[in-house]
């Protein structure tokens, strides 16, 4: 499995159609403070079925729908895809995507096609990714992991086995 | 299940001490089982010693000794089973050079069975990268991404 | 005592703002006493806005425009009752090279009523310092304190 | 009122006697990761008089003496003195000492003779530094100012007022 393509339009600061390439090996993202980095990985999180606000940085889910700038209004829906390649040799695509909207109507699909919630929770499980404490590490939770409490620890290890 | 946790908890154990020594040039860490606990409940502790030191809580490790470390026992699970893909935001952010070196030294290792995304304000680490990705907001508040050369990035 | 700290509230606050425009290049921040309560037990909240981007929560902000909104405040009650030194440890490791260009000026003009102690790793602000202590373990595991110039101290 | 010199012995990492020199306008501490440079503010938040062993990185008071290395042995004691500048004109000394047996005996000094930490308090209030939240920072902590509740937020102001 890898990834190969996120798409989000209006998540947070990503107001305009934006795209990620991905590759093998290791991608880097830059830029400086408050630029939207952070917001990537929250991207990644939320179209894999990220169901807390508060670990977005929000209070209501709501929040990650682009909010407007000076010039700009706030836009009404926010809508990401992250493209997989699954399969021994990566040749099966797979797109997971999610759309919610400001009144709260939220929607999954699997290769274009609308889903529940489950089917994106069964397809990650398949793929052997593990939880998100096991593949996201967000920004200075590096030491959480040492913090966390011993029966938290267990679960990374449980997730493992 | 009690012999499947048993079983990757010793391996990650063993890794866990052996990716400690790469990433710290020697020293000792490893995990144990709490004793008065059933395998199936028990929850874990964690001891980290760095090289010619003597063994401390983890508490009085310092920040960057607090990160390499967690950065261990991460790896030493990807070892047993590695993620696909592994997003890391500004984890290189309490490290010094010589720390930068090897953590950067190990992720290449590792890319090769894990894809890493790498959020760093670290030139070292940009530099370790094969594809970056510069994020502006050149029109204030909103995020654009840019495909960057590594020259450009390191002017930001 | 109801009259003193509304004066100082009121002083901060608009010191706040100032410095934190002076810190993002713009932008609005300020304090606000918790509606409901009385004055001399009312919570204060904080609403911090960067030039040309909505009103978010301060959840909401980066790490970068976290640390920088809080420095603007620890500054804002430094201009209004200075403390005679005070220690800052590694405070800028999440500042891109703006941000700590701006975080230096500002510690520069501030110098002059307060003693700063910076621990830092990072080679800008070590520029900024007259005095330059490197701590190192040749020993291991056993302190030791020397003074250093800056050539050396960037080689670290 | 300024810094002008620190000593210490047997403080954490600090094995041996040791001392810095502080100037006015900006010092600066730099080493690798783990070289002592964090210990030298949980020594300067001690010898001002810090109750909590846990806000100090350790269990119990005697955590902050030099428990020994591979070569040498520990102590079994720590000992602390501050020099401050105090006075309109920065001519009169002022030395905060303290010290801690590992048996759990503490002692507190000023000008070398020897005083409770009632008296220490009461020269630091003197002097105008504040609480420590005021004046050190600590590693990790800048972001807590913003996260901390709206009441400890108050004290804050309240201490400058
Ligand atoms: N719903 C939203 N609409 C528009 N902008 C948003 C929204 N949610 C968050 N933001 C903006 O995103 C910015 C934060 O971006 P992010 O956390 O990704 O920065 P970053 O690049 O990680 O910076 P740093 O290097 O400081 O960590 C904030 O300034 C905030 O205003
Ligand atoms: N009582 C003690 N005796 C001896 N060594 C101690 C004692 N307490 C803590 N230490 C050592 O001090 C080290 C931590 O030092 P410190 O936190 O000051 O590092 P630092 O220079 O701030 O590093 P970083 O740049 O990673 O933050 C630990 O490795 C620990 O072993
Ligand atoms: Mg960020
Ligand atoms: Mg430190």
């Amino acid at each position: 499995l890898s990834l190969n393509r996120l798409e989000l339009v209006g998540f947070k600061s990503f107001c305009d159609k934006t795209e990620l390439i991905f590759s093998p090996g290791i991608t880097g993202i830059v830029g400086p403070n408050g630029c939207g980095k952070s917001n990537v990985s929250d991207c990644i999180a939320w179209v894999l079925g990220e169901q807390s606000a508060k670990s977005l940085r929000g209070e209501k889910m709501e929040d990650i729908i682009f909010s407007g700038t000076e010039k700009r209004g706030p836009l009404g829906m926010a809508q990401v895809a992250l493209t997989l390649k699954t399969g021994l040799t990566d040749q099966k695509e797979l797109v997971v995507g999610r759309r919610l909207f400001r009144d709260g109507e939220s929607q999954y699909f699997l290769n274009g096609s609308p889903c529940r919630l489950r089917d994106i929770q069964d397809v990650i499980f398949d793929t052997g990714m593990g939880t998100k404490s096991y593949f996201l590490i967000e920004q200075g939770r590096i030491g959480q992991i040492l913090q966390a409490k011993p029966t938290d620890r267990r679960l990374l290890i449980e997730e493992a086995a | 299940s009690r012999e499947l946790f048993k079983d990757a908890f010793e391996r990650i154990n063993s890794n866990f001490g052996e990716v400690f020594r790469v990433l710290f040039g020697g020293g000792h860490a490893e995990m144990k089982l709490m004793e008065d606990e059933d395998v199936l409940e028990a929850g874990i502790e964690i001891s980290a010693q760095p090289p010619g030191k003597k063994l401390h809580m983890l508490l009085a490790l310092s920040g960057g000794e607090k990160a390499l470390t967690a950065i261990a026992l991460l790896f030493a699970i990807f070892q047993y089973k590695p993620s696909p893909f592994c997003l890391m935001d500004e984890v290189d952010a309490p490290l010094d050079e010589t720390n930068t070196d090897r953590f950067i030294k190990l992720l290449e290792a590792y890319s090769v069975r894990t894809q890493f995304i790498l959020i760093t304000h670290n030139v070292k680490t940009m530099q370790a990268a094969s594809t970056l990705y510069g994020i502006t907001m050149q029109e204030r508040g909103v995020s654009k991404v840019v495909s960057v050369k590594l020259a450009e990035a390191v002017a930001v």
